[in-house]
């Protein structure tokens, strides 16, 4: 379903280059859980960012569903965004002026869904919001932000999620519950890619990728 | 050190009523080190504001080293905050144009101390950014923007350090580093309030305080 090829990404500082990634080899079938791990600094949220079709690789390439995704024009891109990938920001991402409830129903709109606002709704109250949902970001606290971030990943029903570090500003309850929520979507066929540095959900996610500057250093399955 | 009594605070939300705190009696001596832990929306980052002399309680009283805060103008304030207190802030709150470098001497520039440059260079060398000093924040990955935050708290030797969940955005290797760090200068008589998720971390600290809805509920003590 994802699948990339060699690929790299740097960013040149001055006399300086900075590998965020440094050839990456990548396969994920379709319907699998998959746990990225690594230190701080190794490349997990640029390479969700290219997986997301959020950036583009210096070299190498990517094959979303079939598509080379160099190929796709923008507009192509977007869509493929919104119909397809849920994703979750490591840092939110919200509108700092509108509702939790504006924030979430965003995907729904731009897709032209109806009923976007009992949709948003209910996202909201499955991550345990529905009594937060006129409050604005500067309104909420770290945690309510973090799962309006995941509320919104998820109301267009993707059938791929891409979570970058989802529970960081979450209690252990409150984690435990995101957690099941995501095993259930895996059963219902999503396939889900997690950034964690949780020892909890990388236990929970049947294979596990380690990243080490900005390469795939190593990689464990169950089963 | 610091001590409250009976604080409040609320949000009056059209016609509800918010209650983020809503009653904390709380004493912290000098050189103490103490967890804050509770489950998202109870009120943490709350009281942190309030003890960092960042917020006012709706009522009730706040003594820091023995005067009330609310008798302090906003300059005696802004004094109190640069001389005596780190604020580690959960959602960081770099200032987005500037390089790392320059966010960590914000704090001695506006103390007026000299040697600012070096003396912000080696706070981010200690949390590993040493080759990143001229990266801004949107060239920095989540765990570097954190590590930034905590070295900017740390570099004007505060004896209060405040961290509003330090390590939600670290691997355990860099976050075993942190509370390492924090260990040593609690040693060193500083005294510091921890807000956090993570057992390690609240396993270190002799002292918790555990919070939902906006009160303390429970505490326990080491020895
Ligand atoms: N400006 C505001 N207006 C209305 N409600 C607010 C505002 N700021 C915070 N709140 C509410 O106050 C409560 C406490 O917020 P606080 O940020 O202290 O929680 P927290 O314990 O730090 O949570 P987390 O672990 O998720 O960071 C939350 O339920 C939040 O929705
Ligand atoms: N725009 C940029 N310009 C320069 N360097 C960058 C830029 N964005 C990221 N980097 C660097 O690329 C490396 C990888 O960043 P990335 O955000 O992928 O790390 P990460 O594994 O997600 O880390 P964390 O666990 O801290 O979130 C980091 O060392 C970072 O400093
Ligand atoms: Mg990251
Ligand atoms: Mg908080």
């Amino acid at each position: 379903l994802l699948r990339t090829e060699e690929i790299t990404r740097f960013y040149q500082m001055g006399s300086e280059t900075v590998h965020a990634l440094d050839g990456v080899n990548f396969d994920v079938r379709e319907g699998e859980m998959v746990a990225v791990i690594g230190a701080s600094g190794s490349g997990k949220s640029t390479l969700m960012n290219i997986l997301g079709c959020l950036d583009r690789p210096s070299s190498g390439r990517y094959w979303l569903a079939g598509r080379d995704v160099s190929k796709l024009t923008d507009n192509q891109l977007a869509t493929v965004r919104n119909r397809q990938i849920g994703f979750v920001f490591q840092t939110f991402n919200l509108l700092a002026r509108t509702t939790a409830l504006e924030n979430v129903e965003v995907p729904l709109l731009y897709g032209g869904v109806h009923r976007a606002k009992a949709l948003a709704r209910e996202a909201l109250e499955r991550v345990g919001l529905g009594d937060r949902i006129r409050h604005r970001p500067n309104e909420l606290s770290g945690g309510q932000r973090q799962r309006v971030a995941i509320a919104r990943a998820l109301v267009n029903n993707p059938s791929i999620v891409l979570a970058d570090e989802p529970t960081g500003n979450l209690d252990s309850k409150t984690t435990a519950e995101i957690l099941d929520f995501f095993v259930t979507l895996n059963r219902q066929g999503v396939t889900l890619i997690i950034v964690t540095h949780e020892p909890d959900i990388a236990a929970r996610c049947p294979r596990r990728i380690h990243m080490r500057d900005g390469k795939i250093i190593d990689e464990e399955s169950d089963g």
